[in-house]
């Protein structure tokens, strides 16, 4: 089973079309393995970007040199992850 | 092992295999409205099975509903089943209901994306596509919510397999999405179809791949309206509505423009809760608020379709 130890979703707010660009652009960056969960589409619209552990350094550069704002939406994705599985276990007992 | 369906829990995620034999529970209850139909097989050979409420006649008007085409929208998935019990129980005890059930058909896709949902339950969780091999490439399944024969291979798509947003070698490529267009085609009279994702809590109608009007904007717009404050009305859940391209971006081979263009004029995408505390991750506890919220915009949506035959 693919585990999510230390991955974070990003949620990221572009404040023109030019930040809406970079932040297309991050899908295509292959060795950064983002997975854009709302994808950018307007300025008004928060885009959620899920990061692999390994990606959350560059990432989080990425965002900042550029001067996009972003919160952190999820701490740990795999924390969630597990809190679901026990609950689903919970529930079947 | 489901005993029936009261005793199984709404507010909990299911498993595929729980899941398709609460449906036999469902049926066996109420064997004069609920049937269970397999419309085809996915890639990996799972059955796709649908539910059809009917009180009877021939080839009424039908009203379909898929729900997580998406896999990893768990959350669609789980307001499909409560809103399957839901008809189920509310017909001839309310009032509304019944005659919407008297009146025209329901199809109901719990999980349009079996191979998919297994996957998310067995491997990896995150998971969206389909899991169809991609020849030539390394990577696995196509987005089936642009795999439609509308605008397929447009801007609004991927031609890279590797992206979530692939949208296949060709139109219908996927057994899942051409099990469904089957079926509407040779069923040819549903008046609404409804595809219901998540997240971000938004009522969506044609067009994703122009930002050409559809001829019937105004009625769907209206509607979309109406059925938002219903839903709004529950729990105070803010929804945004309009086209696809206009409300989010350009979506090229989506459900609902190839349903609008194939003459099922009332065809919007819903898409649940929430706006960015959890994503795809809602908790359980959130499902039956959602499910409760939804059916309000459904049967909004059903009363129009009842009465605006066309």
């Amino acid at each position: 089973q693919k585990l999510f130890v230390g991955d974070q979703v990003l949620r990221v707010t572009a404040k023109n079309e030019e930040q809406l660009t970079l932040l297309r652009g991050l899908e295509g960056m292959e060795h950064l393995q983002v997975d854009l969960w709302r994808s950018p589409a307007k300025a008004s619209l928060p885009v959620d970007i899920h990061v692999p552990f390994h990606s959350l350094q560059s990432v989080k550069a990425f965002l900042e040199y550029n001067d996009i704002p972003y919160s952190i939406m999820l701490e740990d994705l795999q924390l969630l992850l597990d809190q679901e599985q026990e609950e689903m276990k919970r529930s079947r007992m | 092992l489901v005993r029936n369906t009261n005793s199984f829990s709404y507010s909990t995620y299911h498993t595929l295999d729980e899941i398709y034999n609460w449906i036999d529970s469902l049926v066996a209850e109420h064997p004069d409205l609920v049937s269970k139909i397999q419309i085809g097989h996915t890639y990996e050979n799972r059955p796709i099975y649908v539910l059809k409420f009917s009180t009877g006649g021939s080839n009424r008007p039908a009203i379909w509903i898929d729900t997580g085409i998406h896999s990893r929208e768990w959350i669609t998935q789980a307001t499909g089943i409560w809103t399957a019990k839901k008809i189920a129980s509310d017909y001839g005890k309310e009032s509304t209901l019944t005659s919407i059930l008297n009146n025209l058909d329901i199809f109901l896709l719990i999980v349009t994306n079996p191979d998919g949902f297994a996957y998310t339950h067995s491997t990896n969780r995150m998971w969206r596509k389909t899991r169809s091999i991609n020849a030539g490439s390394a990577c696995v399944g196509v987005d089936p919510n642009r795999n439609w024969d509308a605008g397929f291979g447009g801007p609004g798509a991927s031609k890279n397999p590797c992206s979530e947003t692939y949208h296949g070698a060709y139109p219908h490529s996927e057994s899942e999405v051409k099990a469904i267009v089957d079926f509407l085609l040779s069923h040819g009279n549903v008046k609404s179809l409804l595809s219901i994702h998540s997240y971000s809590q938004m009522l969506l109608f044609p067009y994703g791949y122009t930002n050409n009007l559809a001829p019937d904007h105004e009625a769907l717009n209206n509607l979309a309206r109406e059925a938002l404050s219903a839903l709004t009305s529950l729990h105070g859940t803010k929804y945004t509505y309009g086209t696809t391209f206009a409300t989010i971006y350009q979506a090229d081979g989506t459900t609902i423009d190839w349903a609008y263009n194939n003459g099922i004029k009332y065809s919007y995408t819903f898409e649940l809760r929430d706006t960015g505390r959890y994503g795809f991750i809602l908790p359980a506890n959130q499902i039956i608020p959602t499910a409760e919220e939804t059916w309000l915009a459904l049967v909004k949506i059903f009363e129009h379709v009842r009465d605006n035959p066309y």
